[in-house]
């Protein structure tokens, strides 16, 4: 059955503000999804919890188009099913961000009025998802989602939405959203949350959309069928046998003749490298082995020896008939006649890092930059992930999205972009304005010597280890292995071993930005932070070059 | 380092260059603490006495010419004992932490890479001809999980458990030979983190074959107890 929590996402230290919520108390965070699952008001998608106060939120909000904050202590749960792209049955719960015709063309929003005008709005539907463009099935159609188009010659149509294979797979099984755990040779899978036996990189809250839950086989990496890591010491990891499903697979969207994008839509017939060399036939496997086989890939249209991009390549390629070369890109003529994107090859160093700066608020910035001000590298505007979002290059044209850049497309008080990181959503970017004299200043992490001195805080104090056992107001702090006269199940010395919570000492064991805290022994005063003096700043930290490294990067 | 980028002078303060007795640079290797270095025990093969090495800190230039550098000898030499291909290395006394020369964060135990992050190398080794010898390089690629990375057309089932692969599958860059022993470190939130050591590699900067780092976070344990103990 495995836990509640099972079907969420978690992100740590996320907020929202003032979303359509409701409030409870609840002592876990599994007693908190219960909620969810039980809330009647609205449609319950999501959760927030924060461990030191055991607040419960229960949000209505849609965290994809949500403004989601930072905060520490707060853990956002999201439900999996609202994260999937793909449909179950019609498609009434789809509630992915599909937001195209299966011809291509943009979607009307459904709460705009032109170019038509719809009988279905978020108003008069508030509970079936009608949000920004999406495609959405209200009214249970059985050709599942559509959209009212952009075009007005077109009032609506449908959309390309795969299905959610349950019970069975199609192609790879890069769908496959069922309960299979086992191997081909009856191997128990390891779950995706462990890292025992077979430690790995395939997180799931590095990968929400491939639904890495349980133990269930699923196929994030483009493998010809599902896979899993598996629980016998001596196998790491193993494929499963998940059963084709008869039904036709969906109908792919029109293939071109042309590159667009990666191209991995690209139909046509060129079968030549971009250096001459003749392509070998995808179904050949001389001169060159390989598992890009139609039978692997049987939704990737490996025909006779064309150019393809079956596994999110940069452009279409193939492997060549040239024993020394095997496999190279293709050059395909591009859908709007510009010149193909060349490889980023050699690229000069100056326009990798760029010292530029931006005028005003940063609108019209146009450099190369891609870090924030705490350092983490920016994530793709192309990429929903980690981060879901709706500023795409479809939504803000006029924004320059381009690779990871930070750019300001909504007019913000600076370029700003995604992270890289998980945990953290978007910071705004290490940029200087140009009309600005100062320098910007990357804010001061706390400073630590080698050896920590148990008198002082650094920085948030995360690390104090003293003996201070008061609070601020001068109330004595309550040991923390006590449950009197303040009960707490979160913060114990057995649940955060590395937090040092000896006796009643102030600590920090949830990183709290204003430094050490304690429960109180006063039964009226659950918790008081503590004064403890900041050490002096010290010389150096670990991994901190005083010197800022270029992080040059050959792609 | 084959292409990349010069890198700013003294701007990766935990790179050390291992060199000979006679101050010929050979290996790299990387300060985690005043008074000891990480490297690969294959860097280690010539000779077993710690006289026969010497550890060169704060130095941008191979040649060792700046008023930076600070020069030590080696007091003892510990080898990993299951064979990994890693060494740490006690200095006779402890390098002056300052500007120039600052020790790299280690890893949690077990700390696993997301198979997201952007990792960087570093040294003096091999450029293939993409210029910059003699000057500290620098080139940054992803880490590659290694279901990935074994797979028939990558390294086919060499990698081990404690060791990862990094690298682009187009190749075109990489660390090389002169480069071993050395750091690979990458970004968590605001500062560096080893989770590498150069180690291998079939070539060096060639199409799927990505180069090959021992896992620093697995042997976690074995750094501590030798340094808590020597």
């Amino acid at each position: 059955q495995g836990d509640i929590l099972d079907s969420y996402v978690r992100t740590e230290g996320a907020w929202l503000l003032n979303p359509k919520k409701e409030v409870y108390r609840t002592n876990s965070k599994e007693e908190c999804a219960e909620r969810c699952e039980a809330e009647s008001k609205f449609t319950c998608r999501a959760f927030l919890f924060t461990s030191k106060d055991q607040q419960c939120l229960t949000l209505a909000e849609n965290t994809k188009t949500a403004v989601i904050f930072r905060r520490t202590n707060a853990v956002l749960y999201e439900k999996r099913i609202y994260l999937l792209e793909c449909k179950e049955g019609k498609g009434v719960n789809y509630r992915g961000t599909e937001a195209k015709t299966q011809k291509g063309v943009p979607c009307q929003k459904w709460a705009d009025t032109v170019p038509h005008k719809p009988n279905y709005t978020p108003e008069k539907y508030p509970n079936v998802g009608l949000e920004e463009n999406y495609c959405r099935n209200p009214d249970g159609d059985e050709r599942g989602p559509w959209c009212y188009t952009t075009d007005p010659a077109t009032r609506f149509d449908y959309c390309n939405i795969p299905e959610c294979e349950v019970e069975c797979m199609h192609c790879s099984g890069e769908n496959y959203h069922g309960v299979v755990a086992t191997t081909t040779s009856g191997l128990e899978c390891q779950r995706w949350d462990s890292q025992q036996p077979h430690s790995h990189g395939y997180l799931p809250e590095n990968f929400p959309e491939k639904d890495l839950k349980m133990n269930y086989c699923r196929n994030p990496d483009g493998e010809p069928r599902p896979w899993c890591f598996t629980t016998s010491l001596t196998k790491r990891w193993e494929y499963c046998d998940i059963p084709r499903c008869t039904t036709p697979p969906p109908a792919p969207a029109p293939g071109r003749q042309c590159l667009s994008g990666r191209g991995e839509d690209y139909q046509g017939t060129i079968s030549v490298t971009e250096s001459g060399n003749t392509c070998q036939h995808w179904s050949s496997q001389s001169p060159h082995r390989h598992a890009r086989t139609p039978e692997n890939y049987p939704c990737k249209n490996l025909e006779e020896n064309y150019c393809r991009n079956p596994d999110g390549e940069k452009m279409p390629w193939c492997y060549t008939t040239n024993k020394t070369a095997r496999w190279e890109y293709c050059t395909i003529p591009s859908c709007d006649g510009s010149k193909p994107e060349a490889p980023a090859v050699d690229v000069p160093e100056q326009a990798q890092i760029s010292e530029d700066c931006y005028q005003g608020n940063g609108v019209t910035y146009r450099g190369t930059a891609s870090f924030t001000l705490t350092g983490k590298k920016c994530q793709a505007w192309s990429s929903m992930s980690p981060h879901r979002h709706n500023k795409t290059a479809d939504q803000y044209p006029n924004a320059d999205l381009r690779q990871n850049y930070c750019r300001n497309p909504d007019a913000d008080s600076r370029p700003w972009c995604y992270t890289t990181d998980p945990s953290v959503r978007w910071e705004y970017c290490n940029l200087k304005r140009c009309d600005s004299r100062v320098p910007v200043t990357l804010p001061k992490p706390p400073q630590t010597t080698l050896e920590p001195n148990p008198d002082c805080i650094n920085g948030n104090g995360k690390d104090y280890r003293g003996t201070v056992a008061k609070t601020a107001r001068g109330r004595t702090c309550q040991a923390w292995s006590s449950q009197k006269p303040h009960s707490h199940d979160y913060f114990t010395p057995m649940t955060h071993p590395e937090a040092g919570l000896d006796k009643n000492y102030c600590r920090n064991p949830d990183g709290d930005v204003n430094g050490p805290w304690c429960y109180t022994t006063d039964p009226r005063k659950a918790w008081e932070y503590c004064d403890i003096p900041k050490c002096p700043p010290a010389q150096y930290e670990c991994g901190k070059s005083k010197f800022r490294p270029k992080l040059c990067a050959q792609r | 380092i084959v292409a990349g980028c010069i890198s700013h002078p003294h701007s990766w303060p935990w790179q050390i260059s291992l060199r000979t007795s006679y101050g010929l640079h050979f290996c790299g290797g990387t300060l985690i603490d005043p008074q000891w270095v990480l490297t690969a025990a294959h860097c280690l093969e010539k000779s077993s006495r710690p006289s026969a090495y010497k550890v060169y800190l704060g130095l941008h230039r191979e040649r060792a010419s700046e008023a930076s550098v600070q020069k030590r000898d080696v007091e003892k030499l510990f080898k990993e004992p299951h064979r990994a291909d890693i060494a740490l290395l006690k200095l006779r006394s402890p390098a002056i932490i300052n500007n120039h020369v600052i020790p790299i964060c280690l890893p949690k135990e077990n700390a696993v890479l997301g198979g997201r992050e952007e990792c960087y190398v570093t040294g003096w080794g091999d450029t293939k001809g993409t210029g910059g010898d003699g000057l500290l390089k620098e080139t940054g690629f992803p880490v590659i999980e290694n279901k990935i990375c074994n797979r028939p057309e990558f390294l086919n089932g060499r990698v081990k458990k404690h060791e990862l692969c990094a690298g682009n599958i187009h190749g075109g860059t990489d660390s090389c030979q002169g480069d071993s022993g050395g750091p690979l470190v990458c970004l968590d939130q605001d500062r560096f983190v080893q989770h590498g050591v150069t180690s291998w590699g079939l070539g060096c900067a060639q199409p799927m074959k990505p180069g090959v780092y021992v896992r620093v976070s697995n042997y976690i344990p074995w750094i501590e107890s030798i340094m808590e103990n020597n």
